[in-house]
């Protein structure tokens, strides 16, 4: 029984036990960047781990926290993101990125990207919580942002996106309704993480899909060849498609993977604050899973894992928990009726190929 | 002169509230990103360092490897200075790849610069944010056109937060 998600819930829900830390002898590090003008303040970390963080070996405190801080009122979204990787991915270094106090012209998420073509010495994995819709941007900036993912999964870095709160998304093009994809999440060099709630509210059991998880397929960049297959067997099977006007099926398709993203305590400002729900949530939970793989790897002189994809559809997601119940939500008409894709054995466009079940997703992962 | 952002949402998103016209004389800071260079062979090279069944499996590049391979050619880094130079532009700086440049300028500067762009002050988002930026489309001498992908700080706002407190968990099954 839980009154809502917390770190040790987390831990038992995705079977980390005490041990599964950071060693604190390795390079590893790991880091969370947020773009919302918040700042993040180290004192509601302490608390945060005074109040749920007793089970475990972590952190009180971050390694680098890049961008001007002040004393401002700390942001719920700067807060969740440092106390849920430092649950997840306890034990281990991590930066914060926040932009507060940029200059008034800069684009605060640019920016973040000008700072990975700067330091040769980075985290292994970056968790960041930043979605745009897709059709806002132009060709220009998404074609070059996409290769600065490039850029950085060349260099062995693991990127992970939030893939949004709006479900399937809806907006009216020319008078009819279709999705609305988001970008980061859509493009092919991330890792996209979606969202999950529980079955029982109340008790750690199954996942089912949290209707607000982001998902669906990119009307910008193409199928990569990493999911054609995954994608054509959830196309070819699942009962619940949406009319195939709604989306672009030849596009890339997101999430990747997910946690859960509903029913979260956060201390901000020194307040504990529960039911926060958003993929700003399972973004970091997740990332701090592959910070802990990365530690083992590296334990075992192997190299971090970089961009994940490619590997995580050639194993077809072992060692993740398959989600299959839930839709996620979409346009209110009587055509689709606020019901997006849901959920199937395999990979979905809701939940990808499902939630991290630790010690089955360290042995798929380790070696090579 | 041409439009490298055609297709960019130029309209103020909800929740942002314009402060009217800025003055002339205020700096601004703006970037530049660069035409790369080897996009292709960088593809390559993702797909090998990070498919497991690739002799080169992670085997990563270095951030200096990186530069080395998509840095703008000279051409491109010497065009867009001259460039920003005759403007008045001297106060810039590069990033290791080269392909990023940020420079800092007076907004009568940067619409002279930019034609069509008039910067507006604005504030919104749930932090009461004050940023800077242009309702209309920029342009860019003709000649720009090989050596610049975009201007970054001219239309894209900061993101508001979509996490939400949701009253009490979501009942298992249908859409709320």
């Amino acid at each position: 029984l839980h009154l809502g998600v917390t770190p040790s819930v987390v831990r038992q829900r995705y079977n980390l036990t005490a041990q599964d830390v950071g060693s604190g002898t390795t390079n590893n590090s790991q880091a969370c960047a947020q773009f919302l003008e918040q700042y993040f303040h180290e004192a509601d970390l302490t608390e945060f781990m005074r109040l749920f963080g007793r089970s475990f070996a972590h952190q009180t405190s971050v390694a680098r926290v890049v961008g001007k801080q002040g004393r401002g009122r700390a942001g719920i979204e700067a807060s969740l993101d440092v106390e849920y990787l430092m649950s997840a991915g306890a034990n281990i270094s991590t930066w914060v990125y926040s932009s507060p106090g940029r200059h008034e012209a800069q684009e605060p998420f640019l920016q973040w990207l000008l700072l990975l073509s700067n330091e040769s010495a980075l985290p292994q994995v970056h968790t960041v919580s930043y979605g745009d819709d897709e059709d806002s941007l132009s060709s220009a900036y998404i074609q070059r942002v996409n290769s600065e993912f490039m850029k950085a999964a060349s260099r062995g870095l693991t990127l992970l996106f939030a893939s949004g709160d709006s479900g399937a998304g809806c907006w009216s093009v020319s008078g009819r309704h279709r999705f609305r994809p988001s970008f980061p999440a859509s493009s092919p060099y991330v890792t996209t993480v979606g969202g999950t709630s529980f079955q029982k509210p109340f008790f750690v059991t199954n996942e089912i899909v949290d209707y607000i998880s982001g998902g669906g397929f990119s009307n910008v960049f193409p199928q990569p060849s990493y999911q054609e297959e995954a994608v054509a067997q959830f196309l070819s099977s699942s009962p619940h498609l949406p009319p195939s006007s709604y989306f672009n099926a030849s596009g890339r398709a997101y999430p990747d993977v997910a946690a859960l993203s509903d029913g979260y305590w956060v201390v901000s400002n020194r307040v504990p604050i529960p039911w926060i729900s958003g993929t700003s949530a399972s973004t970091p939970v997740f990332g701090g899973l592959l910070s802990l793989v990365n530690e083992h790897r590296i334990l075992n002189g192997r190299p971090p894992l970089g961009f994940l994809n490619p590997r995580l559809y050639q194993q077809r997601g072992a060692g993740l928990f398959d989600v299959t119940h839930g839709c996620h939500a979409s346009c209110l008409n009587e055509e689709v009726q606020g019901e997006g894709f849901c959920a199937g054995p395999g990979w979905d466009p809701v939940t990808g190929w499902g939630t991290p079940n630790f010690p089955a997703l360290l042995k798929a992962l380790l070696n090579p | 002169s041409y439009s490298p952002e055609p297709d960019q949402q130029w309209t103020v998103p909800p929740g942002w509230v314009s402060l009217g016209r800025a003055d002339p004389e205020e700096d601004l800071s703006l970037t530049f990103a660069l035409r790369q260079q080897n996009l292709e062979r960088l593809s390559e090279l993702v797909q090998a360092v990070s498919d497991p069944a690739s002799p080169r499996y992670g085997k990563y590049l270095s951030l200096e490897d990186v530069a080395e391979l998509v840095q703008p050619s000279p051409l491109t880094r010497h065009t867009v200075q001259k460039w920003l130079m005759a403007a008045g532009a001297w106060n810039c700086h590069s990033v290791t790849t080269q392909d990023f440049l940020t420079c800092s300028l007076s907004i009568r500067q940067a619409e002279l610069l930019l034609s069509g762009a008039e910067f507006h002050r604005y504030v919104g988002g749930p932090t009461d944010t004050y940023v800077l930026r242009s309702p209309h489309p920029y342009q860019l001498p003709q000649a720009l056109a090989p050596h610049v992908d975009f201007v970054g700080g001219l239309h894209r706002f900061p993101p508001i937060s979509s996490l939400k407190q949701r009253p009490e968990p979501q009942v298992a099954g249908t859409v709320g």
